[in-house]
């Protein structure tokens, strides 16, 4: 029987673009990207925002979790504490 | 990116859900009993509805799958850890869990199927992951714990979508009744007579002590089976052991200095017969070692504790209780055995049986390899099943 299962270490990459931290569509992303997509991360599960991927950083990553992907979290986020502040919505800027 | 007012919603307040299947292990009354709770918490706070579907098509389905499960998403469930569950926007209505984790309830080893399905019940009504530490909608699942089960955040984030809850409905604290419902649940099932409740295929932890009597752990109780095949439990572990947590996650008994090893979470026990020795609990980080381990067990042709977790293996030596150099190694060395297995024995002839779920392998010292396998309550005598 084949040994299945996660493995421990977990392909930084392929998790930052599955979770929507990195788009897809850019298969090379350049270092400001990958720094950016890295700190995002480190900001929402509340580690040291060094922007280098640091043991801690990856132990996260290998942590059980939900597969659905984190993108938009934090733009919503910030929004419902708008809410709680100001009790108006912030008008969507039209890019 | 979706625009505020196109949050992707459910435009009628009353719900139907239906759970589809479930893992074998768990009886479909407690699974049926969690997923109510999971979404009472929701509509607790919100002007929302929920009612178990009888029959016909329900508008949020739960499911279990295993791999690669054809949802179009092409997110294939990748077996024990990493991902666990995941579902969908308003309204397609779906949650998937993968039937390959460890799923539990009422605090015993693995995952807790309540807080997971409390989480991805939050996606299919349209709440996507939060930043706010220990949220519910975090995307690291949270613990099971004393405190409230949802956030602030969790709570705004619904009350956005769905308003907030009519003045005149009871609110019940799922957390609490869930708990004592399922304890109850857990104590009826240890009463029934006939086999031990372990047989059924899931069991925390087993070991085997130098009166060759084979110990098997689940949840706050463990069950004895002599050399000669008699059989008694459950017992209560902490009555044993008083200084132990509720449940425990591995359990090793080491021939080297008779002592009896446990582990759960970050920190690790040693007991000499029932009296727990100076200096324990310790952290098991200050041996070495990773927290939560899958299975551990001494093994006497190295002469140390070997801890397995995910795809590697740890040696602890017993003696400085600090783990070896050259560790962890990749689990491979260990040919044919698996990741994610729950107890782990060696047996008087010498050899090593691993255990997971219905399952287990028979190691062989001397050919350094899995010589056979197969379902343990079945084929295995002294399992006391």
């Amino acid at each position: 029987v084949p040994a299945r299962g996660s493995p421990l270490v977990v392909d930084p990459q392929d998790f930052l673009e599955k979770y929507g931290y990195l788009h897809h569509e850019h298969q090379i992303h350049n270092s400001v990207e990958i720094h950016s997509a890295i700190r995002e991360f480190q900001w929402l599960s509340h580690l040291p925002i060094t922007g280098e991927l640091d043991s801690a950083t990856l132990l996260q990553m290998a942590e059980p979790r939900c597969g659905v992907s984190d993108e938009g979290s934090q733009k919503n986020w910030g929004q419902r504490v708008n809410l709680i502040f100001t009790g108006r919505r912030r008008p969507q800027r039209r890019r | 990116r979706r625009s505020d007012a196109q949050a992707e919603k459910w435009y009628k307040r009353h719900l139907t859900y239906q759970v589809v299947n479930w893992p074998r292990h768990l009886s479909l009354g407690s699974v049926r009993l969690a997923v109510r709770a999971a979404f009472q918490l929701w509509s607790n706070v919100s002007n929302l509805v929920f009612e178990e579907a009888s029959e016909g098509p329900a508008d949020i389905r739960l499911a279990f799958y295993e791999g690669d499960h054809n949802d179009g998403t092409g997110n294939a469930f990748d077996g024990p850890g990493g991902t666990l569950a995941h579902a969908f926007l308003p309204r397609r209505g779906e949650a998937h869990f993968d039937m390959a984790e460890r799923w539990t309830l009422n605090g015993h080893k693995g995952h807790n199927l309540f807080m997971v399905t409390a989480h991805e019940i939050g996606h299919t009504l349209g709440l996507e992951h939060s930043p706010v530490r220990h949220a519910l909608m975090s995307p690291y699942y949270r613990k099971l714990g004393r405190s409230m089960v949802l956030s602030w955040d969790d709570i705004l984030a619904v009350q956005q979508l769905y308003g907030k809850p009519s003045g005149n409905r009871p609110v019940r604290l799922p957390g609490q009744v869930l708990h004592a419902a399922l304890q109850e649940w857990e104590f009826t099932e240890l009463q029934t007579p006939g086999l031990p409740l372990y047989c059924r295929g899931v069991f925390d932890a087993i070991t085997m002590d130098e009166k060759k009597t084979v110990l098997v752990f689940r949840g706050n109780v463990y069950w004895t089976i002599s050399a000669e095949g008699g059989q008694s439990g459950p017992l209560l572990l902490r009555q044993r052991w008083p200084e132990l947590p509720q449940a425990i996650e591995a359990a090793a008994f080491s021939q080297l200095d008779s002592k009896w090893y446990f582990f759960r979470g970050k920190r690790i026990w040693r007991y000499t017969g029932n009296v727990l020795d100076s200096g324990f609990p310790m952290k098991t980080s200050e041996l070495g070692l990773p927290r939560r381990p899958d299975s551990a067990f001494y093994y006497a042709p190295l002469g140390h504790m070997v801890l397995f977790k995910g795809a590697r293996y740890y040696i602890l030596n017993l003696k400085s209780l600090q783990q070896e150099p050259y560790y962890p190694r990749k689990l491979m060395d260990w040919n044919g055995i698996p990741q994610g297995t729950n107890g782990a024995l060696t047996r008087p002839d010498g050899r090593l049986y691993l255990f997971r779920d219905q399952r287990f392998w028979r190691f062989d010292p001397m050919k350094v390899r899995v010589t056979r396998e197969g379902q343990w309550a079945r084929d295995l005598s002294w399992t006391g099943c």
